[in-house]
């Protein structure tokens, strides 16, 4: 069989000096269990896109990654996630964007796709939407995670001493770390 | 950001991408994940794309859907098309991330102009897990 699953858990300046061992195996063991979640479901005659939204579901459950429980935060301090998915075999898809009560946003996109005849929701449209389909919405403060606020405050922090000593310019350093792009 | 592109038993392929966008955004920013062709695109005749990096030059180089055109009309190869994209047209504009990409015979492609990107496959029930360069 040609069953393939391959996933992406963000991009950025992750380098083994930036890594502790103990965070290293934290995402290795969270990067296999979606992996084997989603080839379970392909093995056992699943679809590509069963298969796709439950790997997914893996890692926005986790604080690890910049999606759903491990969101970083907007300049307001909530968070806002998007989402998408595609069927290759109907070229049907469906989004969703800046939403925040939504415990898996990928499952909105699906619904928005599946159920819907639009391709892309937002805001509080898309969250009224997925609670008419019965998607598991939460209490924003599901997705607060200590690690990610705390990034918001040091960017911040580091705004203000960029505009304290030279207005004129910005520093790019790390801007690419996933979750450490700031807007 | 996290995204997945899968291949069933029945030779469909799909794509999904989920993410929280960036640290700091204001005035309602919108990156590339929810952009279908720009972060997010599945063709069964070419390939299944999820990107993560910078969405605004994944949004103007329309990224994903750039790596299913270049199979289609170019009859480029999943690896050649990903990194003729992500390797060069994107560092040539600036722009850093990478993408995973899996065609409909279950070749699949993982590269990254960044430092690294968190990243795995499995085939044949074997996983592989890559965090580096």
């Amino acid at each position: 069989s040609k069953i393939t699953l391959a996933i992406h858990g963000g991009a950025g300046t992750i380098t083994r000096e930036n890594m502790t061992p103990e965070k290293e195996k934290a995402y290795r063991e969270k990067l296999n269990e979606a992996l084997q979640v989603g080839y379970d479901v392909l093995k056992k005659g699943g679809t590509s896109m069963d298969a796709v939204e439950a790997t997914i579901h893996v890692m926005e459950n986790s604080p690890l990654f910049n999606a759903g429980k491990g969101a970083v935060f907007t300049n307001e301090g909530k968070n806002e996630m998007d989402a998408a998915m595609m069927d290759g075999e109907t070229l049907q898809a469906g989004a969703v964007a800046s939403v925040t009560t939504i415990k898996n946003p990928i499952s909105a996109a699906r619904a928005v796709m599946e159920k819907s005849p639009h391709v892309m929701m937002i805001g509080d449209g898309a969250e009224a939407f997925a609670k008419t389909q019965g998607i598991e919405l939460v209490d924003p403060s599901y997705f607060h995670t200590e690690t990610r606020y705390n990034q918001l405050q040091q960017i911040i922090d580091k705004e203000k001493t960029q505009l304290d000593h030279d207005g004129g310019s910005s520093s790019n350093e790390n801007i690419f770390t996933e979750g450490n792009k700031f807007g | 950001t996290v995204g997945c592109v899968a291949l069933d038993a029945y030779g469909n392929l799909a794509a999904g991408t989920s993410t929280g966008g960036m640290t700091n955004k204001r005035f309602g920013r919108v990156g590339d994940a929810p952009i279908i062709g720009a972060g997010t695109y599945a063709d069964n005749n070419t390939c299944a794309v999820s990107a993560t990096g910078h969405g605004e030059y994944f949004i103007r180089n329309v990224v994903a859907y750039d790596i299913a055109a270049l199979m289609k009309y170019k009859n480029l190869s999943v690896k050649k098309a990903a990194e003729e994209v992500v390797m060069k047209k994107l560092v040539d504009r600036g722009g850093e991330g990478g993408v995973i990409a899996l065609d409909k015979n279950g070749n699949v492609a993982m590269p990254f102009n960044s430092a690294g990107m968190y990243r795995g496959y499995i085939k044949n029930g074997k996983p592989v897990v890559a965090i580096y360069r």
